[in-house]
């Protein structure tokens, strides 16, 4: 309120910092977080009920607790057996070892999402590419999964079985477009044809099964990571137990047109930050 | 020596230095000679919102990074966590206390905090930052 000299809570006078000084201050404790600056997203994701933000929140909760249990063994120097986190939110986590060797666990959402849905010929697949500019170099990936909902979907047997299949786009083909391609963001052109996939995971699952799937996708990770041409995305098959080709979308899969909480996204946990030297002042 | 020894007896006495098991950390007002307080830890609240960062650190609002300060007055008693080179030191500067400092309050362990926060590209990244809270103190 106007002196430059306030008192603080404990009772010790506090110097009110010049504009400058506060700047530095905030660089400073940045520069400790490792943030090269002060981030600023976009006012929508503030909205809670995003599927990303709830998972990451329930891992922080998850991470947090096993900090303090740490501290608690240490100063007991009781064993605390390592608990393994399951059923922490509607989505059950990574295992608790993949969390606590990360440094860094970053959730991607910003993708871009083709379909070749039931109005094109088979096979239908969807086809998911992240964009990965955010991530931390200097730090290796230790895992990373691909996060799809699946709600009860168009089916006539809810017990059937159903074969859920990921691949990494290894390479497209140039003249991959047939009738009616369609050009897609990233600067890449998309379209129907061939590519070269590589298979990352499988689940088999009812038709009427409801709730989160998680894929390991680590091999793909790491390739991107290496150089980001050769991020291509990932593509997402569904077949029946006699080989016919699903269209994702009916099964129940949701895309980015799905609500908010349920959208799909990737979770990359890096491990072996490299040591942030300090720039001399 | 014997006269020293009586003069570290009285020392003692008036020294009341805290019982072993009661270790710095935990936060009773403990004092060294004259009246001053050993090397201990205090409580340091770094608030994420006193910084107005809230729009983009989801969690935690702030974390307890305490801090060490305190005397490292001889004698170092096993509580203090000192180092045998800060026990040395603090019999040196008993004896030319103007040549050699007694040994620092600082910080013998420290753990990680972790942060999640919005990137500028609204994906949610949980970082573990090492060291940056102080779980003990001791004289270096």
């Amino acid at each position: 309120r106007g002196s430059s000299r306030r008192l603080h809570t404990d009772g010790f006078p506090q110097r009110r910092l010049s504009g400058g000084e506060r700047r530095d201050v905030q660089r400073e404790i940045l520069t400790v977080l490792g943030l090269p600056g002060r981030p600023r997203p976009r006012a929508r994701a503030r909205a809670p009920a995003a599927a990303a933000p709830l998972f990451m929140l329930d891992l922080y909760h998850a991470v947090a607790g096993e900090e303090e249990e740490e501290e608690e063994e240490e100063e007991e120097a009781a064993v605390v057996s390592r608990s393994v986190l399951t059923g922490l939110s509607t989505q059950s986590p990574a295992p608790g070892s993949v969390v606590s060797r990360a440094d860094t666990v970053v959730s991607l959402v910003n993708v871009v999402e083709q379909d070749r849905d039931i109005f094109s010929p088979k096979p239908y697949w969807k086809e998911f590419r992240f964009d990965l500019t955010q991530v931390p170099t200097g730090e290796s990936v230790t895992a990373a999964e691909f996060r799809i909902y699946k709600a009860r979907g168009v089916t006539r047997n809810a017990n059937n079985t159903l074969h859920v299949s990921i691949y990494e786009i290894a390479a497209q083909h140039a003249n991959r477009h047939g009738p009616g391609g369609r050009a897609w963001g990233w600067g890449v052109k998309w379209g129907w044809g061939e590519s070269d996939l590589f298979l990352l995971d499988v689940q088999d699952l009812h038709a009427g099964t409801e709730g989160w799937l998680v894929f390991d996708v680590t091999a793909a990770s790491n390739h991107w990571l290496v150089d980001g041409k050769y991020n291509l995305g990932l593509r997402l098959y569904v077949e029946t137990d006699d080989g016919h080709s699903v269209d994702p979308s009916s099964a129940g899969l949701l895309g980015r047109r799905g609500p908010r909480s349920k959208q799909p996204f990737m979770v990359t946990f890096f491990g072996g930050s490299a040591s942030t030297t300090r720039v001399p002042r | 020596a014997a006269r020293a020894s009586r003069r570290r007896q009285h020392r003692r006495n008036n020294n009341d230095l805290p019982h072993p098991n009661k270790l710095p950390g935990i936060f009773d007002d403990v004092h060294a000679a004259a009246g001053r307080q050993i090397c201990r830890r205090h409580e340091l609240y770094v608030s994420f919102q006193d910084l107005g960062w809230l729009d983009w650190v989801i969690a935690p609002q702030g974390y307890s990074a305490y801090y060490c300060e305190g005397e490292c007055a001889f004698p170092l008693d096993s509580c203090m966590n000192a180092t045998n080179h800060a026990i040395l030191q603090s019999l040196v500067h008993l004896m030319k206390p103007e040549a050699v400092p007694k040994a620092c309050c600082a910080p013998t362990k420290l753990s990680a905090t972790s942060v999640l926060y919005y990137d500028s590209n609204n994906n949610v990244i949980l970082k573990k930052h090492r060291n940056m809270v102080v779980k003990s103190c001791g004289c270096h």
